[in-house]
């Protein structure tokens, strides 16, 4: 019986991994397919106008974005060689990453909120492994929150 | 005979799940080579880039600070504190140590 | 990275996990550490 509570403890931990492990995975799939999704826009943006975009109008990956209030009085101080940054902001701000901007700009096919329309997933499934289609399926509807064995 | 069974069945389900838990292993470090090889691809990195419109339509109204800095960079970001006047102070140190940063303010105007 | 005796949060441009800057953010919203 001891031996059994063991087990069952040592059972909940491995399902907490595997959990935060399939977490981490979706996170990853989602990470491929916005990335590839941008990749295809951009080229095909530049196949219609027949030239890229001026550079000055463009920000490449990788990047952070820190965004805060168009009232917020921000203080920077930059050292000589560009090495070293110090803002101060009178309010609040979030940060938040390059793959974080391209889930808002629909860049991962709606997956990150399981809002997935059919063509939607057509087009995700071309752009990860054909191994890892089953946790789109199941992403599509929702994120997949227990463990799921394909 | 019950808590046997019960033992036998849960050294099943463990096995299981080490198998499970090997997967996935396998499975995120072949799609980090995957995100790693599509991301340093030449042609595909000429086109990884997106435009000012595409940012400020995700933060409407906000002020932006875009940061592109070389790997390994280290951003501090402290506890809010409240300053000498009351108000609370956020901050945010950048630190490289092997090239400079680059940091574009936008807003819509 | 982690937290230091003087209560900052550490990200690190290209190795860091997205759930930092979450981290980040949530300290600067609610003014705790995680």
């Amino acid at each position: 019986a001891q031996e059994c509570q063991n087990l069952e403890v040592e059972r909940q931990r491995k399902l907490e991994r595997i959990k935060q492990k399939q977490s981490q995975l979706q996170e990853l799939i989602l990470q491929q397919i916005a990335f590839k999704n941008l990749v295809q826009r951009n080229r095909q943006q530049e196949q219609q106008t027949s030239r890229p975009p001026p550079s000055n109008s463009v920000i490449h990956l990788p990047f952070i974005i820190v965004n805060t209030s168009k009232k917020t009085v921000i203080d920077c101080s930059i050292s000589n060689d560009k090495f070293e940054y110090l803002f101060n902001f009178d309010n609040t701000f979030e940060i938040h990453d390059d793959i974080e901007v391209l889930k808002r700009m629909g860049m991962a096919c709606g997956l990150e909120s399981g809002k997935c329309s059919p063509e939607d997933l057509k087009i995700a499934r071309s752009l990860i492994p054909k191994a890892l289609e089953p946790y789109l399926t199941e992403m599509a509807h929702g994120s997949i929150n227990n463990v799921y064995v394909p | 005979k019950e808590v046997l069974d019960q033992l036998q069945h849960l050294k099943a389900q463990i096995e299981e799940l080490e198998m499970k838990e090997k997967d996935l292993d396998q499975q995120k470090i072949w799609l980090q080579q995957s995100i790693k090889n599509v991301s340093d691809d030449p042609t595909n990195s000429r086109f990884a880039y997106v435009t000012h419109d595409d940012i400020c339509n995700c933060f409407s109204g906000d002020t932006l600070l875009a940061i592109l800095a070389p790997s390994g960079t280290q951003l501090e970001v402290p506890v809010p504190e409240l300053g000498q006047n009351g108000q609370k102070k956020y901050q945010v140190n950048l630190r490289s140590h092997s090239g400079p940063i680059q940091v574009l303010l936008m807003n819509r105007e | 990275g982690g937290l230091s005796p003087r209560d900052k949060i550490f990200y690190y441009f290209s190795s860091s996990p997205s759930k930092r800057l979450r981290e980040i953010n949530s300290m600067i919203k609610t003014g705790e550490t995680p």
